[in-house]
């Protein structure tokens, strides 16, 4: 059987806002490392990968390796019902067809049991070479997420360009243009303040819009976000879940023919 | 215009 009990229960629940729109049915796979997914979108043009780690949870228990196949809308409907200060403990037995969500109150007072039925997925797991990127740039999450809406209401798509100058987010539609540069700041008071470009080489790569407006629906979960850039590569758009983990979105680039 | 590429045309299954 596997027993998951997380007391900030609110990153799950930050975790599935941020997915659920993006990808239907996944499998979580739960091992003694962790309990981590992998999915593609419908389009197979995104992917995402979400890590927990084993010892950010209270207590976890997994007495083997476990996948479970779950409708991130509907595990979204239930995780909604849990407080944003509830403990949130999640069990399966071995071989079963359900996974139970138990919430309880930071007081004790109000205990519930949620039973969602498990489905059977038939998921391909893309292999993810690990790559020394081209150019990393770290910036607050929230300053990433108002420049993809900010470009996203003139044009489709961005090009993110990394030069020792900073980094410049560019879109084009039919009311015009913009570019939006960020330097390098790290004379900030907080680190999760600071933009930090490491660039070993000046990449320049094209995405749609539509994709990163999505990712950044993972803002909540972290106080900055990672960019990782390569030509002829997908991006990797990080989230660092605090102690735990991570969510990352890899997004193919358009690619000239 | 630069053409879409899905994930798959980058990581493969594995």
């Amino acid at each position: 059987m596997l027993e998951f009990r997380l007391v900030q229960g609110s990153l799950l629940k930050k975790v599935m806002e941020a997915i659920k729109d993006l990808v239907t049915d996944a499998n979580f796979e739960c091992s003694s490392t962790g309990f981590s997914l992998q999915a593609m979108d419908s389009s197979h043009v995104a992917l995402v990968a979400l890590l927990l780690r084993s010892e950010g949870f209270e207590h976890y228990r997994c007495d083997r390796n476990l996948s479970m196949g779950m409708n991130l809308n509907n595990m979204s409907k239930m995780l909604k019902c849990a407080g944003n200060d509830d403990i949130i403990t999640i069990k399966a037995d071995d071989g079963g067809d359900i996974v139970t969500f138990m919430f309880e109150s930071p007081s004790q007072d109000k205990i519930s049991d949620f039973e969602m039925k498990l489905m059977d997925i038939s998921s391909e797991q893309l292999g993810i070479p690990e790559s020394e990127y081209q150019s990393i740039v770290r910036m607050p999450a929230a300053e990433f997420q108002r420049i993809c809406k900010d470009l996203s209401s003139i044009g489709d798509t961005v090009i993110i360009s990394v030069t020792k100058e900073g980094v410049k987010f560019s879109t084009r539609g039919d009311i015009g243009s913009a570019n939006i540069v960020c330097r390098q700041n790290t004379s900030v008071d907080k680190p999760e303040e600071a933009t930090v470009i490491e660039m070993k080489e000046p990449v320049s790569l094209t995405f749609a819009l539509r994709y990163m407006n999505s990712f950044t629906k993972a803002t909540p979960l972290s106080n900055s976000v990672s960019l990782s850039m390569s030509s002829d590569l997908p991006l990797v758009v990080e989230y660092k879940i605090a102690d735990m983990g991570y969510l990352r979105f890899y997004l193919a680039p358009k690619i000239e023919d | 215009a630069p053409q879409q590429r899905p994930i798959t045309f980058f990581f493969s299954p594995g």
